[in-house]
């Protein structure tokens, strides 16, 4: 059997959601950096640079 | 690998033996608590490299969708799982899509812009090793991830992929490269695995069906040029059968032949196709 090396191949999730509150634009940007933290410590990895505009907020991870 | 959040949108994609699904429970209960329900949940992959290493959930298929079929609320009643096929028996692309009732209605129901965007999934391997080289850092180089990325993205070209957006870069050690491009409320993403007898890239984007296909082209061109792979597939989710048909054009323009194509229907996702390409020097 072949040595493993490093899995290139990603898993990819979109989860879409919607609010009780029309008024609220900011929605999942209001996630504060530890509830961030605490769902990419279920995944097995964490934030290693991030970046955010008008529109939303990207995260690059580490893996 | 990259996580994207929206007000009403959370994309995340993770590479290596991480247990992506295991997000899934506490993003729901994070949602919950800011007042948000979730309405649909799509979940894609390739095939593993070394699929005997993934850690459950992710040990099959089987295993995956019987997770998420746990995990999700009963709401999201409309789901579908599906593995399409390729002719080499060694790629193929998995889909898991599920919605809830209210996002079916209007996905049907609704005109465009509604259906307007597509999105690109484009895996690589068999990457040209001149091309992965350049994903390694230089032993002791003292730099930081951001300042060794920061050069990859120049080096390689990938930062004229799309010139307009803002890039956030970051470069592993001893190897290895994640980029997230902004360019207002769309995002790019490329992750590099340049290790030879397992090097393996991607690239995924979204855009819009009323975007100039000419675009379409000239960036898959540029993508397929920064890495030169000797294997390539490209998903395109979509409502429309319009983009994906530019695709096999480009791509084979650079030398690489289309050699399978199969489209399948999920609910509120709408249509994805999938198309696997060589090298004609294969």
């Amino acid at each position: 059997m072949a040595v493993s090396g490093f899995e290139g191949f990603e898993k990819r999730l979109e989860l879409h959601f919607f609010g009780d509150d029309p008024e609220e634009v900011m929605g999942l940007r209001l996630l504060n950096f530890d509830s961030l933290q605490q769902v990419l410590h279920a995944v097995q990895c964490t934030v290693v640079s991030a970046v955010g505009n008008h529109y939303f907020d990207s995260y690059v991870l580490s893996e | 690998s990259s996580l994207f959040v929206y007000p009403t949108k959370i994309i995340i994609k993770t590479c290596g033996t991480t247990q992506l699904l295991k997000s899934i429970r506490p993003l729901i209960n994070h949602a919950r608590h800011l007042g948000l329900t979730l309405c649909s949940c799509r979940y894609t992959r390739g095939n593993f490299i070394f699929p005997k290493s993934q850690p459950f959930p992710h040990t099959s298929f089987k295993d995956e969708v019987i997770y998420l079929e746990d995990c999700l609320p009963s709401n999201l009643c409309y789901r579908k799982a599906s593995v399409m096929p390729s002719k080499s028996g060694s790629h193929s692309w998995h889909v898991f899509t599920a919605a809830d009732n209210g996002l079916m209605m209007i996905h049907h129901h609704l005109p465009p812009p509604h259906q307007e965007l597509f999105t690109f999934e484009i895996c690589m391997t068999e990457l040209d090793r001149v091309s992965a080289a350049k994903f390694y850092r230089r032993a002791g180089d003292g730099k930081s991830g951001d300042l060794a990325g920061k050069e990859m993205t120049e080096l390689t070209g990938i930062g004229n992929i799309n010139p307009s957006a803002l890039i956030c870069d970051f470069g592993f050690d001893p190897c290895g490269y994640s980029m997230n491009g902004i360019d207002g409320d769309r995002y790019s993403t490329i992750h590099v695995t340049p290790e030879d007898g397992y090097s393996y890239a991607s690239f995924e984007c979204v855009g819009s069906v009323y975007d100039d296909h000419e675009d379409v082209v000239q960036v898959l061109k540029k993508v397929v040029q920064v890495f030169r792979p000797a294997t390539m597939s490209i998903s395109t989710t979509c409502s429309s059968h319009e983009v994906w048909t530019c695709v096999a054009g480009a791509v084979e323009s650079l030398g690489l032949k289309c050699r399978s194509c199969t489209v399948d229907e999920f609910p509120a996702a709408g249509n994805v196709v999938f198309q696997t390409f060589t090298a004609r020097r294969k």
